[in-house]
This record gives C-alpha cells, sequence and structure tokens, in this order.
C-alpha cells in the first residue's frame, strides 16, 4: 500500500472474534501531511469492523483537533488500509481452519 | 512521561499517549 506518513496498527492482539478492535495511530513521517500535525502522541481508539467506516473516525479526529481538515483523507486511508489488512487476515485464518 | 490524555468525542475515546522515540521515522 502507499505510504502514507501515518501509521496504524493493532493495540491488541486480534483475537479473531470481536467486530471491535483497539487501534493505535501514530504520526511516523510528518512531511507526508499537509497540516502541521499538532500532537506528539499515540491516539488509541476502539473501531468496530462491521459497522464503521474509516473516514468517519478520521473526521472525529479532525473535530477533535488532532489534525486539521486537509489531511482527513491521508488518516482516513491509513485507517482504511489497517482495518482492510486485518479483515484481510482474518478471512484467511477462517478459510485456513475450514 | 507515560501519562496518557483521554478524549472524547462525539461518543468515541481516544486515549493519546507518547510514541517511543524507536517508533519514530528520523526527519
Amino acid at each position: 500500500a502507499e505510504d502514507t506518513g501515518v501509521r496504524v496498527e493493532l493495540a491488541e492482539e486480534d483475537d479473531c472474534t470481536k467486530s471491535s478492535i483497539a487501534l493505535r495511530l501514530w504520526v511516523e513521517d510528518q512531511k507526508k501531511l499537509k497540516g502541521k500535525y499538532k500532537d506528539s502522541g499515540a491516539i488509541e481508539f476502539a473501531f468496530d469492523l462491521d459497522t464503521e467506516v474509516p473516514e468517519t473516525v478520521a473526521q472525529e479526529m479532525v473535530d477533535s483537533g488532532f489534525f486539521l481538515e486537509i489531511d482527513v483523507k491521508i488518516v482516513g486511508k491509513s485507517i482504511r488500509d489497517r482495518v482492510s489488512l486485518i479483515k484481510w487476515r482474518r478471512q484467511r485464518s477462517a478459510s485456513a481452519r475450514n | 512521561s507515560s501519562a496518557a490524555q483521554v478524549v472524547h468525542s462525539a461518543g468515541r475515546r481516544f486515549i493519546v499517549s507518547p510514541v517511543p522515540e524507536s517508533r519514530l521515522r528520523e526527519q
């Protein structure tokens, strides 16, 4: 996947059963973001794989003041890429069990 | 510092904590 400069990873072991998972996001390469990333921390949050949309969470982060509106797409894409990978891994392990 | 800051927004809880230096890319 394209390097967005934003890292998103699992904040807990994926047991492949819960739809809600904990994710952790942080800026790895500030040059990739157009706006100035104001926080030096990692943001941990719960995400429901079945019902939630990555871009909505990205907008909530903007609304909370973590990022500027101009970076909402790059944040949303970063979350979407990770969520896609998690879903793919789950499907793969489910088909391996069958 | 291990201090974590909790931000509630639109019903979601964001927990902000420092990123270890080792996880940051060289600028």
